[in-house]
């Protein structure tokens, strides 16, 4: 493992963690998505069925676990929890993610690495990942002020996704067999959709003052 | 003949 890759991890990691932070902490999940974290959700339940076939390591295996673990507790939060389901923003979360999931996985159907149940649904995973981000960018702009831990969450996840490339790029050039076009093209359209927001990140950063997305 | 690398990325 390369030190791109780690960092993407330890970046995808941190952002569940600021999450759960926000949700546990401020007892809400105001201006996150559900939406979001539903895709998630069936992103990694979908991709990581290689758990109860195939073993690579312990780092990979305890990985995987956390990231389905932490995205069913959070959707179960929004959904059931007595106190926290209060808070969440419906009427600002009204993105349609039942196209994304059927737009996916018609792609997953067309474009695969070999035409088995598990490959086709690990490259529906890919793609779903690709959008899943949609539902909560789309919330964040239609609420105009986003609060700093989700400010921090979307960031997180954003400079994830930035690492896998330089984590690509890295592989690309000291690996001979290293080509995951499906993974590479879906990654590079996924860290675009972030560029509005960390433009506006940024932005909000060097002038010290608080996250506003323009409506 | 192609056996693809196995998938180790999360």
């Amino acid at each position: 493992m390369n030190i791109f890759r780690l960092a993407g991890d330890m970046t995808h990691l941190i952002s569940i963690l600021v999450l759960l932070l926000k949700i546990y902490a401020t007892k809400s999940c105001s201006g996150i998505s559900l939406k979001t974290q539903e895709l998630y959700a069936l992103v990694f339940l979908t991709r990581y069925l290689d758990l109860l076939t195939d073993f690579i390591s312990i780092y990979n295996t305890v990985m995987k676990l956390v990231f389905i673990g932490s995205s069913l507790a959070i959707v179960w939060c929004m959904r059931r929890h007595r106190v926290v389901r209060r808070s969440y923003d419906k009427e600002l979360d009204t993105f349609r993610h039942y196209f994304l999931i059927a737009a996916t996985f018609a792609l997953a159907v067309l474009v695969y690495e070999k035409f088995t149940f598990r490959e086709i649904l690990w490259a529906f995973s890919i793609y779903l990942e690709a959008v899943a981000i949609l539902p909560q960018l789309v919330m964040l702009q239609r609420s105009g002020n986003v609060d700093n831990l989700t400010g921090k969450y979307v960031f997180f996840l954003g400079a994830y996704r930035a690492f896998y490339i330089l984590n690509w790029i890295y592989r690309y050039f000291t690996e001979a067999r290293f080509t995951r076009w499906i993974a590479c093209v879906s990654g590079l359209v996924q860290t675009a959709l972030y560029a509005d927001f960390f433009y506006y990140y940024f932005i909000s950063w060097k002038n010290n003052a608080k996250l506003k997305l323009p409506a | 003949p192609s056996s693809s690398p196995p998938k180790d990325e999360l």
